[in-house]
């Protein structure tokens, strides 16, 4: 598995914040749990209505996917396994030649 | 040589390195390659000049990819664009006349040690790799890096500010590769302004988009960075257009959140091919309406 496998988990989820209350409460839960922002490529530039596009590690699923359940945040979820997804980005020709 | 070489797969920054050694030896008329400088981490910052080599001024076009390191499409279609510009060299009127009359400047990975590190280490990373003792985190954004007041720039920021500096007379147009969003930017990203060449810059970017959807039909937003995107200050498109160079550009190439950085290598053609199409659209545009 290509990067020892490290992604195994992790999901990639798109959420557009609705409300000032929404984004508030977002980006809270953003700095506690210190995601990785594929876009926008800052928190400070989330706001009413940025689409806004987070990779979730495994360890931080539950923790926000309940909160965003929560706190009534919709979302979806574009990349549901990264692992697999990192792996199918190589053709099988680039996968055995990176082996 | 140009035909073994796989354009439709991502490569290493070595295989790259070595791609850009072979074309400066086996085409030596239409290409030259040299470095700008030393990354952060010591990597040379490379540079492949295309076009038919004169002693008479010529205008020029720099292109970067890559200042990204996650962002993969980018250097990909830098090295689609010059095995383009060297196979329809003799077969192309409009790819002549560009190699005849102008220079490329073409930069396949901007930022050198973020793309190997992405390929050993961290596929997500953004960033440069430096460090810096006053902050605790590692590396910074380059392309919030030129001429602000928050930090020194890079060294690969500063390589490529000196050489656009160097070369202000010649080049005409800045072009930068990102992902993702599907969008053509132009200036001013750091704040809500219309530039004074507006009218040309407007006309020359809803011509590109429009030829890169006659393609495969993909939509492409365009407009001022500031109000498409979003307001942010020191990046390299503002910079190019404040320090002379009239035509700055920024593309985010594709897509729009499906694959989001993990563009599969199958799509590598389709997206080349139409963002072929822009940067000839604008190019010849430039060479021939704007003042």
């Amino acid at each position: 598995h290509p990067y020892g496998n490290r992604y195994a988990g992790d999901k990639v989820i798109r959420l557009t914040p609705r409300t000032e209350e929404e984004v508030f409460a977002f980006k809270n839960i953003y700095r506690r749990l210190q995601v990785d922002l594929w876009q926008p490529s800052s928190i400070s530039y989330v706001s009413e209505g940025t689409v806004t596009d987070v990779h979730i590690p495994q360890n931080a699923s539950r923790t926000l996917l309940t909160f965003l359940q929560g706190a009534r945040i919709q979302y979806t979820v574009l990349i549901e396994d990264l692992q697999k997804a990192v792996e199918n980005e190589n053709n099988l020709q680039t996968q055995r030649n990176r082996r | 040589s140009l035909s073994e070489y796989n354009y439709e797969v991502y490569h290493s920054l070595e295989d790259i390195q070595s791609w850009m050694y072979h074309l400066n030896q086996t085409q030596p008329s239409l290409v030259q390659v040299f470095s700008i400088g030393r990354s952060y981490e010591g990597r040379p910052l490379f540079i492949l000049q295309l076009g038919r080599k004169s002693r008479a001024y010529k205008k020029a076009v720099w292109i970067d990819c890559g200042i990204h390191a996650r962002e993969w499409i980018g250097p990909a279609f830098c090295q689609w664009f010059a095995r383009e510009a060297l196979l329809t060299y003799k077969t192309d009127p409009a790819m002549r006349k560009m190699l005849n009359h102008l220079y490329f400047y073409i930069m396949p990975v901007f930022n050198v040690d973020g793309y190997h590190f992405s390929w050993t280490h961290d596929r997500f990373w953004r960033k440069t790799r430096s460090r810096n003792s006053r902050f605790h985190c590692r590396g910074v954004d380059a392309n919030r890096n030129w001429k602000v007041k928050w930090c020194e720039s890079e060294p690969e920021v500063k390589a490529v500010a000196d050489f656009l500096r160097q070369h202000r007379k010649h080049v005409r147009a800045y072009l930068s590769f990102h992902a993702y969003a599907q969008m053509l930017l132009y200036p001013y990203s750091y704040k809500h302004a219309t530039i004074p060449n507006f009218g040309c810059v407007e006309i020359a970017a809803h011509k590109a988009v429009k030829a890169l959807r006659s393609a495969h039909g993909i939509r492409y937003r365009h407009g001022p960075a500031s109000q498409t995107l979003y307001i942010s200050s020191g990046n390299s498109m503002d910079w190019a257009y404040k320090n002379g160079i009239p035509y700055a550009f920024a593309f985010e190439l594709r897509d729009t959140g499906q694959f989001g950085f993990l563009l599969p290598e199958m799509l590598i053609k389709p997206t080349c091919t139409e963002t072929m199409l822009a940067v000839k659209n604008i190019t010849l545009h430039l060479l021939k309406k704007c003042p």
